[in-house]
């Protein structure tokens, strides 16, 4: 579909992107996660997008399989959600899939 | 008023409240906190409660100053959200005021 497509370009494009709700504090810990490693993601809150927010969301589930927030990518590889990214830090594996991001 | 009043003796007749939200991580994990120490707060899924949930938040920002879920109560007292309660535990306050509570 059309919002396939552009979801398929947005998270191509970008090294980090993540689909947020600009209420909720996982969204929030992952967004402070990404400013801490100097990184700024390409952040996309769900629900300032009005009928968008929800659709983009049924999109992301059939692209992923989840359907929560924040979900995140980088390299254009689907990473999961807040405790996915924090696990991967804790590991010391973060940061070189930005660098690698980045070097595309 | 009435619901007022509700909050109130709600607060008052248990020892420990969380006023939550079914899909919210941070009342997940604030409830999570209480399993781990034994504790079965009287939990209260805002999501779950049609047009009272927005008019029972709006009665707890009222008495609280707080809009946000979690929220905690312990012995009638207001403790405050995730992050609050996560605190105690850590300074090992969180227990002492749970048993003053259920001694009451
Ligand atoms: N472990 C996941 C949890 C994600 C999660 O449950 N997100 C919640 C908000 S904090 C959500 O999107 N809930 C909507 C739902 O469950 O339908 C993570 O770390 O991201
Ligand atoms: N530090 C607070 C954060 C509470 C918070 O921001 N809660 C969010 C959901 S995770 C909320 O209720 N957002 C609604 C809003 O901001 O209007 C805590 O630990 O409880
Ligand atoms: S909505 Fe509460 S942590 Fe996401």
């Amino acid at each position: 579909s059309r919002l396939e497509d552009s979801v398929n370009k947005t998270i191509a494009e970008n090294p980090v992107v993540v689909y947020s709700k600009t209420w909720c504090s996982y969204s929030s810990e992952v967004k402070s996660l990404f400013k801490k490693l100097a990184v700024e993601p390409l952040v996309i809150e769900l629900d300032e997008l009005g009928p968008q927010g929800p659709q983009l969301q049924k999109v992301l589930e059939r692209l992923t399989g989840q359907h929560t927030v924040p979900n995140v990518f980088i390299g254009g590889k689907h990473i999961g959600g807040c405790t996915d990214t924090v696990k991967l830090h804790r590991k010391g594996e973060l940061e070189s899939l930005i660098s690698e991001a980045n070097a595309k």
